[in-house]
C-alpha cells in the first residue's frame, strides 16, 4: 500500500458516495447513466469473486464489499426507487457493443486460462470502457450537472491516480501486470476530454456545457 | 507475477 493506491481508493469510494447522495438527496437519477452504473456493478461482482478465494488484509475486504454494495445500491435506486426519475431515453449506449468484444478479450489475451482469471481480466478490460454510456449520455444531453460533473472527476482521479500507483510499485517492489495497466491507461484517457471541460468549466464555478 | 498482488489492488 502507498499513498497513491489509498487516496486512489479514498478517491474511487468518494465517486461513489457522490452520486449515491445525489440520487438520494434530489431522489432523482437524471443525467445519470443506469448502463454504466450496471457495468460498474458487474465489474466489481467478476472482480471480486477474489473475496472468497484469497484473504489479503481486512481494508482490502471491506473495501470490495463496500464497493459491490454501493454499486448495486446504485442500481437498486436507479432501476426500482427512483425509476420514474431514470433518463432512459437519452441512455441509449448499446451495451453489448462493450460486454461481448470485451467478454472476448479476456478470453484471448489473460495472464491465466482459468474461469476465475478470465472473469477478473473481463473486470478489468470492462471497467476501463464502462463509462462510455455515461460520456455518451452527456454528449447527447450536451451537458451535465454540477455534482455528476463531480462524480465523473472524482472517478477519473481514481484511475488515473492508480498509474501513479504503478509507476511507484514498479520503482520500489519490481511489480507490473500489463493487463492492468494498459486498460487502466485506456480508462483514464477516455476521462481527458472531461477532466479538461471539468478544469476550465466546473472549477471556475459555471455548468458543464459541451460546446454546440 | 505473485498471484498476492492482483488480489490486493481494488
Amino acid at each position: 500500500m502507498n499513498v497513491f493506491r489509498l487516496v486512489g481508493d479514498l478517491s474511487h469510494l468518494l465517486a461513489i458516495i457522490i452520486l449515491l447522495l445525489k440520487i438520494w438527496k434530489t431522489r432523482s437519477c437524471a443525467g445519470v447513466s443506469g448502463k454504466s452504473q450496471i457495468l460498474f456493478s458487474l465489474v466489481f461482482i467478476t472482480r471480486y469473486l477474489d473475496l472468497f478465494t484469497n484473504f489479503i488484509s481486512v481494508y482490502n475486504s471491506v473495501m470490495k464489499i463496500i464497493y459491490l454494495v454501493t454499486s448495486l445500491g446504485t442500481v437498486y435506486l436507479m432501476y426500482f426507487k427512483f425509476k420514474a426519475t431514470y433518463d432512459s431515453n437519452h441512455d441509449t449506449f448499446r451495451i453489448e457493443f462493450l460486454v461481448v468484444p470485451v467478454g472476448g478479450l479476456s478470453f484471448l489475451v489473460n495472464h491465466d486460462f482459468t474461469p476465475l482469471e478470465i472473469l477478473w481480466t473481463f473486470s478489468i478490460y470492462l471497467e476501463s470502457v464502462a463509462i462510455l454510456p455515461q460520456l455518451f449520455m452527456i454528449s447527447k444531453t450536451g451537458e451535465a450537472e454540477t455534482i455528476t460533473s463531480h462524480y465523473l472527476f472524482a472517478l477519473g482521479s481514481y484511475r488515473a491516480l492508480y498509474i501513479v500507483n504503478w509507476v511507484y510499485r514498479y520503482y520500489t517492489e519490481g511489480f507490473f501486470d500489463l493487463i492492468a495497466i494498459v486498460a487502466g491507461c485506456v480508462q483514464t484517457i477516455l476521462y481527458c476530454d472531461f477532466f479538461y471541460l471539468y478544469i476550465t468549466k466546473v472549477l471556475k464555478g459555471k455548468q458543464l456545457k459541451l460546446p454546440a | 507475477p505473485k498471484i498476492h498482488d492482483k488480489h490486493d489492488e481494488l
